[in-house]
């Protein structure tokens, strides 16, 4: 359980993410949008997932449907992220992109191939 | 750990660093600046067996810090406040850019400062990460963790960071195993 001091300072990290930062996208409307949906704001977030590396369109002019490759991205993404990797935009997934955050991309990285040679030993 | 494509890395055991004196913020003075680098430099030459050194010339050094604001010609503008805080490029490409717009912070007032302001050592270290080689963890406790929170710290190096730079560089002669462990107690505790 939270002591009061926790829980206000997660209220103030929420709020942050919606008062400071004009040229940031506020995604938490997303929470909970359904595969097939089409809703206003999935093109930002597809923008964003391609800004990072997680949807390989090159036309870069994004829909606002909730499609398959969205979904892949979104897994993708909470798998680097070390997140629960349901595809689905969770508010813990939603939350965690409106964060600030390195601009280096998450993708095209080389992931540690010693990794059972090393937990053998 | 992950690594950029292809796991470059620097193949020497000295890289000279540069802070631009040109593209630089008003609000923090260059000695406060080259301070908080020393400190994120020191915690990745404590595990390898590289070392940094600090340098005036800014267009020969290995690695070159500076702030910049939007679009700033490398492809990768900025994008104001929060949002993206800094890159940095693959060895040996040696370039690291702070955003400008954001509100830096160098000292340990993080709950009295602004509610975006951003921990100017965390990002450096995080940075100097991708400088060397290493691309993003998935592990949130680690500095290569691609988000950061606003108002926090983050620059102890956890076993995973340390695990992913030892794989590149091997480690450094004088590494202090109580280092690591301490790291791992780290991780134990969220």
């Amino acid at each position: 359980r939270n002591t009061p001091e926790a829980e206000q300072s997660t209220a103030k990290a929420t709020q942050i993410i919606h008062v400071s930062n004009s040229t940031w996208h506020d995604f938490s409307r997303l929470v909970d949008v359904q595969i097939g949906s089409h809703v206003s704001g999935v093109s930002e977030l597809k923008r964003y997932l391609h800004r990072f590396g997680y949807v390989n369109d090159g036309s870069e002019i994004f829909s606002d449907v909730f499609d398959g490759p969205l979904e892949s991205a979104i897994s993708l993404y909470q798998e680097n992220l070390g997140l629960p990797i349901t595809g689905r935009l969770d508010t813990s997934t939603v939350t965690l992109m409106s964060l600030p955050r390195c601009g280096v991309s998450d993708t095209h990285m080389t992931i540690n191939n010693d990794f059972l040679h090393t937990t053998a030993h | 750990y992950t690594y950029f494509n292809g796991k470059p890395k620097w193949n020497r055991d000295t890289l000279t660093y540069a802070i631009s004196k040109t593209h630089k913020l008003d609000y923090l003075t260059s000695e406060d600046v080259k301070t908080v680098f020393r400190r994120a430099f020191s915690q990745w030459s404590s595990v390898i067996p590289v070392s940094f050194e600090e340098v005036d010339d800014f267009t020969t050094a290995d690695l070159k810090i500076g702030f910049y604001a939007g679009d700033h010609g490398d492809g990768l503008p900025f994008d104001g406040v929060l949002g993206t805080l800094a890159h940095a490029f693959a060895p040996e490409n040696g370039r690291l850019h702070l955003d400008a717009a954001e509100t830096w912070i160098v000292d340990d007032d993080l709950k009295g400062s602004s509610e975006v302001a951003v921990d100017l050592e965390s990002v450096a270290t995080h940075e100097i990460g991708h400088l060397l080689g290493l691309g993003h963890s998935s592990q949130e406790s680690a500095v290569m963790y691609p988000s950061l929170r606003p108002r926090t710290k983050k620059v102890d190096l956890t076993v995973d960071d340390v695990a992913g730079v030892l794989k590149l560089y091997g480690p450094n002669p004088k590494l202090r195993l109580d280092s690591l462990t301490q790291s791992e107690d780290s991780i134990k505790n969220g």
